[in-house]
């Protein structure tokens, strides 16, 4: 007997306050929201597993600059991108991991390369890299990943330490 | 930090998470959402969970892996053992953020304890949503 499927997802703790978001931006927000939800959903509507349905979300949320993660993923203080993904597998508890990654397109896709290549869970820089070129992963260079609003969050963030003034503002720590 | 959480018409369960971090954190800085049981983490037997928030805090608390061991050694429901993890516990320790999660029975819960989050479902035979706030 089938059951019926459900999917959920999240674009992050780094919400900006009320003050901030506009009409317009809320709604750009609900569109991004809704546009990421659909691979997953369609994924499970013709009878595809979880594992694909998760995959297929956050692989279209790391695509959207509004979200932290791949494109549009925040800067580390030397003004570089260091990505990081996960995915779990509830039928055998199958793990995949990968830390500190730049340039994959889509970090998930590596997370789950990691799953379904190696005996290994959780991979770091130049070795998980190496799991995304050998399954044939999208990569792509520094401009794909650049958006303005997360280089001036990196440049306030340093400006309030060097004068001593940094808050705990959850939507420039988060993105 | 983003994330999904799903259950099929077969009834298994999986989850996903991928982060860009903290703006401004130091090269080779780690947070939970790599790390199964901190921000990720899926069992058939009881849920799928996708974190996101404070990771150092999250690291901490295993929050995942605390909401699967309450629903299977302590028989919490998933709004119970999510709920207790994410408005108690987390705050305990300072820690601000949330998470998604779906249980085997098909119960979905999103908690979180910051001033707002990103949020969209769908379950079948309902109309999706999207919340902000």
């Amino acid at each position: 007997m089938t059951k019926p499927f459900s999917i959920a997802i999240h674009g992050g703790a780094g919400v900006m306050p009320r003050r901030d978001m506009t009409p317009e931006r809320e709604a750009g927000y609900n569109v991004a929201l809704s546009r990421a939800l659909e691979p997953g959903k369609a994924v499970l509507s013709r009878g595809g597993s979880a594992l694909d349905a998760v995959t297929g979300a956050v692989a279209a949320l790391e695509d959207e600059p509004l979200f932290n993660a791949g494109r549009g993923a925040v800067f580390t203080r030397e003004g570089n991108q260091e990505m990081d993904a996960a995915i779990m597998d509830g039928r055998d508890r199958s793990a995949g991991a990968v830390a500190g990654v730049s340039t994959i397109r889509n970090p998930i896709h590596a997370a789950r390369a990691v799953m379904e290549r190696t005996e290994h869970v959780l991979m770091i820089g130049a070795g998980a890299v190496a799991i995304a070129r050998e399954a044939g992963l999208v990569f792509e260079d520094d401009r794909y990943f650049f958006t303005r609003d997360r280089w001036e969050a990196l440049q306030d963030t340093l400006r309030m330490e060097a004068s001593g003034t940094l808050d705990d503002d959850p939507s420039r720590r988060h993105g | 930090t983003v994330g999904a959480v799903a259950r099929d018409r077969q009834g298994n369960l999986a989850a996903a998470t991928s982060t860009g971090g903290m703006t401004a954190k130091r090269s080779g800085r780690v947070g939970d959402s790599p790390i199964i049981g901190a921000g990720t983490f899926a069992d058939n037997a009881t849920c799928a969970v996708s974190a996101t928030g404070d990771g150092e805090a999250f690291m901490r608390l295993l929050v995942a892996h605390e909401i699967d061991a309450r629903m299977r050694l302590a028989a919490a429901t998933l709004v119970q053992a999510a709920t207790a993890v994410v408005m108690s516990d987390l705050g305990v320790i300072g820690g601000s953020g949330g998470l998604i999660a779906v249980a085997g029975d098909g119960s979905m819960v999103l908690p979180f304890n910051s001033d707002g989050m990103y949020r969209a479902w769908c379950i079948e035979g309902r109309d999706p949503e999207t919340a902000i706030y």
